[in-house]
């Protein structure tokens, strides 16, 4: 998140069972991005851990105004990463139930 | 604050809401 100059967090608690999650994305450091985000603040929106694809989540968020094209990458690699620790901490809660 | 939704043709919701002061990174 650092690097990207976004940050993504979870929007609800993670019970650990649910597919789909609510996540929220904001700006950090609008210098870190190409383009110029539009001012908006906290962008909630769900996302299956499954099924979806943070490259889709991000195009739709480029064509719905909040980012221009040329930054939907850093927003997909920053909801991916994210999307990874979600995984990974969930792997890791099983382990310790086991 | 007050927060504002839209709704992308793929169907995916997006809230919109003022990001909370304590979350911003300190200058």
């Amino acid at each position: 998140a650092e690097e990207t100059g976004l940050r993504v967090e979870l929007a609800e608690e993670d019970d650990g069972s649910k597919d789909s999650i609510a996540m929220r994305l904001w700006v950090e450091d609008p210098k870190k991005l190409k383009g110029k985000p539009k001012d908006n603040g906290a962008i909630e929106f769900s996302f299956d851990l499954n099924k979806e694809n943070p490259d889709d989540v991000a195009q739709e968020m480029v064509d719905s105004g909040f980012f221009q094209e040329c930054d939907s990458k850093t927003v997909a690699k920053s909801i991916r990463d994210r999307v990874a620790l979600i995984k990974w901490r969930r792997e890791r809660c099983q382990q310790v139930n086991v | 604050g007050s927060a504002t939704q839209v709704v992308h043709s793929a169907g995916r919701r997006f809230i919109v809401s003022p990001v909370p002061e304590s979350r911003l990174r300190e200058p």
